[in-house]
């Protein structure tokens, strides 16, 4: 599943 | 949110995760749920002061704001359930089990509420697909543990 690109929120952190 | 209401709603909050409840306050908690749910603003306010509380070192701190977290995605609506599901939410969550970030010095019980709360979203908010993308990242990277 991609998320679509929301401007009101942040990328997804990477561990 | 009015000040007044400010007021009323970072009081409602305190006293549902004060380090000093000797148990959990219910009606502190469901007092919280109801408010952050009427207010327009409720819902990204209350995920910032819960976020930060997550983040507590302090056991018992972290899992009453789990709690609450916990109570109000079920008692909440839409609006809410749209709030946690930005990874603005999430990555908090995410550092406090990831152990590049707080995961290390984190009690394994707070780890492992928040691993469970997230499982649980996925399959009761499908259509959240952050929580889904950001739960799968936790298990490709091992901190899930199956």
């Amino acid at each position: 599943t991609v998320s679509f690109h929301d401007d009101s929120d942040e990328d997804l952190l990477n561990v | 949110l009015s000040p007044a209401l400010d007021v009323l709603f970072l009081e409602t909050f305190y006293k549902a995760t004060n380090p000093l409840n000797k148990d959990l306050d219910w009606d502190g908690i469901n007092a919280f749920c109801e408010q952050l749910n009427k207010e327009l603003e409720g819902p990204p306010l209350a995920t910032r002061l819960l976020a930060h509380k997550i983040q507590s070192p302090q056991e018992w701190e972290a899992i009453q704001a789990l709690t609450v977290l916990e109570s109000c995605m079920k008692s909440c609506g839409k609006r809410f359930h749209d709030e946690v599901g930005k990874f603005r939410f999430l990555n908090e969550l995410i550092k406090v089990v990831s152990p590049k970030y707080l995961g290390s010095r984190t009690p394994e019980k707070v780890k492992s509420k928040i691993l469970e709360l997230m499982y649980s979203w996925t399959l009761g908010l499908p259509h959240e697909v952050k929580i889904l993308e950001a739960y799968q990242m936790l298990k490709k990277q091992g901190i899930v543990k199956c």
